[in-house]
């Protein structure tokens, strides 16, 4: 069980980038701890600190509004054009730690502009 | 404000007030104008919101607003990026993978041009203080920028601007002492200067010569040129010159073929030797 490499790497990126709780930023690095936790579900079985810790991201998760922390994709009704090359064997239940989407836009390359200038 | 539509359509619009140029299930932008001269019907930009859409492991909505003197290198909630983290990134700076991140801003000079990148959707948008006035350009997949247009509701960038909001600019190119157009001021032709720090000064609009020459250091061509010329006419205030310049730059910048998409022209629109 690997609950005390997770709690430490989310203090890292914490301190790191020296984000508030409650922002986006937070919410952000709380889902990579949420990701780097459910990795570890398994061996943690019984575990006292991994079922505590999992009970508190998921408290961190609703206070600070976090509503993607470990949501499905294309929640929200947006198509998931950017998400097509995400991993087929993906388990939300049991995801690797760099499990995640590319976040790459994948769709047809034609581009297109507009441009709003002068008076 | 001139506008270049998603479908290569060039307008120039009266648009007074706030006006959506995008608004799709991931982007929505939006201008608020406000006239340049006093009795003249033509005006600028002095406010632009950008939302990049949440709804997706990839997109954290983020929100990002400039106005006239204020073009921040940074969303409203104070953050530069969004999105997830890529792996392996625990525990470093954040200045390590920002560039990896979906969704992030990018200053090029301070307090005047940033340019916004989201990259699950293969957009980037550009804003710009040109003068007193702001620009936006944005390059966009067809698919994404084109989403939803079947549906009712002003999309400038998709839809163009409404008829009765279009100002024809060859009237107003070709109609220097054949009369006033409405996107003319009433009372002669002299107008309140953009830039002067006198807020009574009066400046005089330029004749179409000097608004020729003028354009034409720029290397300006076709519609940008017109535009150009255009602005100088009704304002007689040179930065439009330069704003012109940054559309043009940006465009050729997005687009990959925007140079055969334009007529090499240096004359402005319907003037003898525009062959």
């Amino acid at each position: 069980c690997k609950v005390d490499s997770c709690t430490r790497q989310f203090q890292q990126a914490a301190m790191a980038s020296g984000v508030r709780r409650g922002s986006a930023a937070f919410c952000v690095i709380l889902r990579q701890y949420s990701d780097c936790l459910r990795s570890t579900a398994r061996s943690c079985r019984g575990h006292l600190a991994y079922h505590s810790t999992i009970t508190l991201v998921q408290n961190w998760n609703g206070d600070s509004n976090c509503s993607y922390v470990g949501g499905a994709s294309g929640a929200g009704g947006a198509p998931a054009i950017f998400n097509k090359d995400r991993p087929r064997n993906h388990d939300h239940h049991s995801p690797k730690v760099d499990d995640s989407p590319s976040c790459t836009y994948q769709g047809r390359p034609e581009v297109t502009h507009c441009s709003f200038y002068g008076d | 404000p001139h506008l270049v539509t998603f479908n290569g359509d060039f307008q120039t619009c009266k648009v007074a007030g706030a006006w959506p140029l995008i608004d799709n299930a991931y982007l929505a932008v939006s201008v608020t104008n406000e006239a340049v001269v006093p009795g003249s019907s033509a005006t600028a930009t002095t406010k632009i919101t950008i939302i990049i859409k949440g709804g997706s492991d990839c997109a954290p909505e983020r929100t990002y607003e400039a106005a006239v003197d204020s073009v921040p290198a940074s969303f409203v909630d104070g953050s530069q990026w969004g999105g997830p983290l890529p792996p392996g990134s625990s525990g470093l700076p954040s200045s390590a993978f920002e560039h990896l991140v979906p969704v992030r801003i990018v200053e090029k000079e301070p307090g005047r041009h940033v340019e916004i990148h989201a990259r699950h959707l293969g957009a980037t948008l550009i804003v710009r203080q040109v003068g007193r006035y702001l620009t936006f350009a944005a390059k966009l997949p067809r698919e994404i920028a084109l989403q939803g247009a079947g549906r009712e509701g002003l999309q400038l960038c998709v839809k163009g601007c409404p008829a009765s909001e279009r100002i024809d600019v060859g009237t107003v190119l070709l109609g220097s002492g054949h009369g006033r157009h409405p996107s003319m001021p009433s009372s002669g032709r002299f107008y309140r200067s953009q830039t002067s720090e006198s807020p009574s000064a009066l400046v005089k609009g330029m004749t179409r010569d000097a608004a020729l020459a003028l354009c034409r250091e720029y290397n300006l061509t076709d519609y940008y040129l017109d535009s150009c010329m255009f602005d100088l006419m009704t304002t007689g205030d040179p930065s439009f010159s330069l704003a012109a310049s940054r559309a043009q730059a940006d465009y050729f910048s997005l687009l990959p073929d925007a140079a055969n998409r334009l007529a090499n022209r240096t004359w402005p629109l319907g003037a003898s030797g525009s062959s």
